[in-house]
């Protein structure tokens, strides 16, 4: 762990008072190590060692934390800062429906998470429809609807046969909830490439029909450096008001958390932790800041 | 990169900004590095041209060593069917991976079965049935919720009844850290291993480019359950340059197999060492 790797390093300094430059560039190379191992983006970690450099310098090695625990409770401040607030959920529309557009590259668990928001907001008394806007994916619409069965939540389809895009599919959802009552309603798209032009177009069009009240990021825990390219074309194209990492029930350390807040400052709104569709916890940056850290 | 310029600090900067970025290891990146200064000093070395090309030569070695070549080729059993097992963690492209394959090995008149191994998520099956249709192939498939083993049990045998040349097992996504699910995959092995009269001929990992260091522990894990024989490596029709694959070559001796690059049958390609080290310099 960033402590012992640490506890070694700082070693000599028994009987020290203050920590000085060399002592801190010594703990710094462990930190980047640690960061990088962690899948942080290597110019996010340049810039996070900089920022907290100064700050560990001359750091008075008080009575009741040792070096170590300075220099990790320096590093791990600035971690929970830099990954922002405990988030209570979305922002619910005072005019109904709500709609969560769900965006993201391919296999990521937005599908999944549709479900997963749908069962989330059943289960606090709303109306959520789900919507397949995915007609490229073999089975996407039927795996919806497959969920849909099994949190008895209803999911808006446009038979295939229609050729309807996905923005119309979208556009004539929101349509139906309004006459159903349903009072949120979830947008699952198809994955797709953030260089895709066509593809990033259409979710484009499809926000500037529907106007989403959240147009959320779905990104896979386990994604190394390329994190900030796709995250920062998805933020210029569109409107995003938040990320989900999903898959974070596996072993991966979630750097690629850090390198979104760097690039795109959007904030992280709920950490999928499983398959099924309980599996959904709200973000707490305390937590996934010690899991970055090792 | 262009790797022109003053073969000075600056340029070993670069080369280990851009491995680092290409989420090659950063201990990989550090040996590959030092080496290439040993290199630089002893071959005389005097212009960054020349360092790089020796650098791409050294990455092209690594993914290219006798443990692994003798390795490279996918398997051709000489009792067939000959049977390869796709497993890896949730959304790596499994299933479209299969797809993939069994176009490749349809197009060139081989007779391919399916086995629709997973039989736990929502609708894996349909989206395979599709694929199965789409390619000409065979699916065998049982119900919902039933036993995967029993699924690829099933498909062997009817790949041996019906002569087919290949049999290619889908299993469900599992996290390597979920020890019950890894067992499940031990169990399929088993089952699979005992009914062919041998082990399956590829047992394929499937790995997202996309994906950073979390690969080495997938890649370990996956293969103290089961005997991995090769990684397909998806998804490298988008940025991510797939580096990791280079530590899984030089720590765990892997061979790269095949590549995904997109998502229609046709978008498969026999990994090429030397293509896939241009390509983390473009
Ligand atoms: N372990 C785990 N698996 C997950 C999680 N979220 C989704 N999955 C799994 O990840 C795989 C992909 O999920 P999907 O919901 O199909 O992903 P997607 O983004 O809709 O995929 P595309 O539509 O093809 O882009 C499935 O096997 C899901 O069960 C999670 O939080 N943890
Ligand atoms: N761009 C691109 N997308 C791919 C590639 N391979 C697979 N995909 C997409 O990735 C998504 C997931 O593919 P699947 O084949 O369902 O993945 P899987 O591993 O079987 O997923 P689970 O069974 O849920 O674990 C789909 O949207 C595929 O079209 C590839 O090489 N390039
Ligand atoms: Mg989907
Ligand atoms: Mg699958």
């Amino acid at each position: 762990s960033l402590s012992e790797k640490l506890q070694d390093v700082f070693q000599r300094l028994r009987g020290k008072g203050r920590l000085t430059e060399a002592d801190v560039t010594e703990a710094m190379r462990e930190v980047r190590l640690a960061l990088l191992e962690a899948d942080v983006n290597l110019q996010v970690v340049r810039d996070f060692i900089t920022r907290i450099k100064d700050r560990a310098i001359g750091v008075d090695v008080l009575e009741s934390l040792s070096p170590v625990q300075q220099v990790v409770k320096v590093v791990n401040d600035e971690l929970v800062a830099l990954l922002g607030g405990t988030q209570t959920g979305l922002q619910l529309s005072p005019t109904p429906p709500t709609v969560i557009m769900l965006c993201g590259l391919q296999g990521t668990g937005k599908t999944t998470l549709t479900g997963k928001l749908a069962y989330y907001y059943k289960k606090q008394g709303r109306n959520p429809l789900m919507v397949a806007c995915d007609i490229y994916r073999p089975a996407a619409v039927k795996q919806l609807e497959v969920l849909g069965e099994q949190i008895k939540v209803p999911v808006f389809t446009s038979p295939a046969q229609d050729k309807k895009s996905p923005p119309s599919i979208a556009r004539s959802a929101i349509e139906h909830a309004k006459a159903n009552g349903n009072d949120i309603v979830i947008l699952d798209t198809a994955g797709r490439l953030a260089i895709d032009e066509d593809l990033m177009d259409e979710l484009g069009q499809m926000q500037a029909w529907v106007t989403p009240h959240e147009v959320l990021l779905v990104v896979d825990a386990m994604v190394g450096q390329d994190a900030v390219n796709f995250a920062k074309q998805f933020y210029e194209r569109l409107p995003l008001t938040g990320f989900v990492m999903t898959k974070m029930d596996g072993d991966t350390r979630g750097g690629a958390a850090l390198s979104i807040r760097a690039v795109t400052s959007i904030p992280i709104k709920f950490m999928s932790v499983g398959e099924k569709l309980d599996a959904l916890e709200p973000f707490h940056p305390d937590r996934l800041a010690s899991r970055i850290l090792g | 990169f262009t790797g022109r310029g003053a073969l000075d600090e600056d340029f070993y900067e670069e080369l280990e900004t851009l491995l680092i970025q290409s989420d090659v290891n950063i201990h990989t990146t550090e040996r590959v590095i030092g080496e290439l200064r040993k290199a630089v000093r002893e071959e005389r070395l005097d212009s960054s041209e020349k360092a790089l090309d020796c650098l791409k030569r050294s990455l092209v070695a690594i993914l290219t060593e006798p443990a692994i070549a003798e390795k490279q080729a996918l398997k051709v059993s000489d009792k067939p069917p000959t049977l390869f097992l796709v497993v890896g963690v949730n959304g790596v492209g499994k299933t479209t991976s299969i797809a993939k394959m069994a176009d490749m090995y349809a197009r060139s008149g081989k007779k391919v079965i399916l086995a629709a191994g997973d039989t736990f998520r929502a609708a894996a099956i349909d989206q395979l049935e599709i694929w199965a249709q789409r390619t000409q192939t065979e699916l065998v498939k049982h119900k919902e919720g039933t036993d995967p083993a029993a699924v690829v049990f099933d498909a062997i045998r009817a790949g041996r009844a019906r002569g087919a040349d290949y049999v290619i097992a889908d299993t469900a996504g599992r996290l390597h850290n979920r020890s019950n699910l890894m067992d499940e995959l031990k169990k399929i092995y088993r089952v699979t291993e005992k009914e062919l009269g041998r082990a399956p001929d590829e047992i394929l990992m499937v790995l997202d480019a996309t994906t950073g260091q979390n690969a080495l522990s997938q890649a370990k894990n996956f293969m103290s359950a089961v005997n991995v024989t090769g990684i397909i490596l998806t998804k490298l029709d988008g940025t991510a340059k797939g580096g990791i694959v280079l530590t899984l070559a030089n720590e765990l001796k892997l061979p790269i197999k095949l590549i995904g690059l997109g998502e229609r049958a046709q978008d498969i390609e026999i990994f090429d060492p030397v293509k896939f080290v241009d390509g983390l310099f473009e």
